[in-house]
């Protein structure tokens, strides 16, 4: 089973 | 003050409908240089990122940074007025509670201003690292679309593999399963039709079948698209403009 990533887990809020 | 004035109104309505539908609300930055806007969509999956610069309009100027709070299923629907060779020129004050869109048909005969209400939007902005990609592919934007489309009617994901010489697209769903398979090709006649490779290292990434078929809504800008990958990374899927760009970057998916 696959699980769908985040952005927010590659790219910092600024 | 703002004036941007695009020769022809079809240029802004095919960037706005390049995204439309993957985000809403968009904050159009708009500078001495051009305009950007930045947006992720609800689920934080996808990041949509414009840039039109001055050259991709026959006016420009903007004296000071203004920015544009848009509804884009509004500004759609002002779109969809004007004619696609009319000029549309965006019309706003240093400080602006709405945009105005100036529609001319090209012998001055009818004159169209439709003013859109801004809105006060809180989104975040990402910071875009600088990424490594292990893998560049150049597509004709129709072959990119065909794949997405009819991979995309088997499974809700699409597994894209890059080897030295071949690009896989693969699918498995509930009621079978799909693999399309293109070779990099220079066509010397047509070289948008080229199929173009260039890999420091095999990569193999899935990515959400729904989220494509909203990237692929960016080929109404460009006939080709750019696909940059990198294992354990978003994608990067990016349409030129003459002027700018729309690039997508897209989470990937991965074995839980």
């Amino acid at each position: 089973k696959m699980k769908q990533s985040s952005l927010l887990s590659f790219f910092s809020k600024s | 003050m703002l004036e941007a004035k695009f020769e022809e109104a079809s240029l802004f309505k095919r960037i706005i409908d390049g995204f439309k539908d993957c985000v809403q609300l968009v904050n159009f930055q708009c500078k001495q240089d051009g305009i950007i806007a930045q947006a992720v969509d609800d689920s934080r999956v996808l990041l949509v990122s414009l840039e039109i610069g001055v050259e991709a309009f026959q006016e420009y100027r903007c004296d000071h940074p203004i920015t544009l709070g848009i509804d884009l299923a509004s500004l759609s629907k002002i779109l969809r007025c004007g004619n696609n060779n009319d000029t549309l020129t965006l019309i706003a004050e240093d400080t602006p509670d709405s945009v105005m869109l100036l529609f001319e048909d090209t012998k001055k005969d009818r004159i169209a201003e439709f003013n859109l209400k801004l809105m006060d939007i809180d989104a975040d902005f990402l910071k875009i690292e600088e990424l490594v990609y292990e893998s560049t592919l150049n597509l004709p934007a129709t072959e990119f679309v065909r794949v997405v489309r009819e991979l995309g009617q088997l499974s809700d994901s699409l597994n894209i593999t890059v080897t030295k010489e071949t690009i896989k697209f693969a699918c498995d769903g509930d009621i079978g399963s799909g693999t399309i398979i293109l070779r990099p090709f220079i066509n010397m006649e047509n070289p948008s039709e080229s199929i173009k490779l260039e890999m420091d290292q095999p990569v193999e990434l899935t990515f959400g079948a729904k989220y494509l078929a909203d990237i692929v809504k960016g080929s109404a800008l460009s006939d080709k698209v750019a696909i940059r990958l990198s294992s354990e990374a978003p994608a990067l899927f990016q349409f030129d403009l003459k002027a700018g760009f729309l690039q997508f970057f897209l989470a990937p998916k991965f074995n839980d």
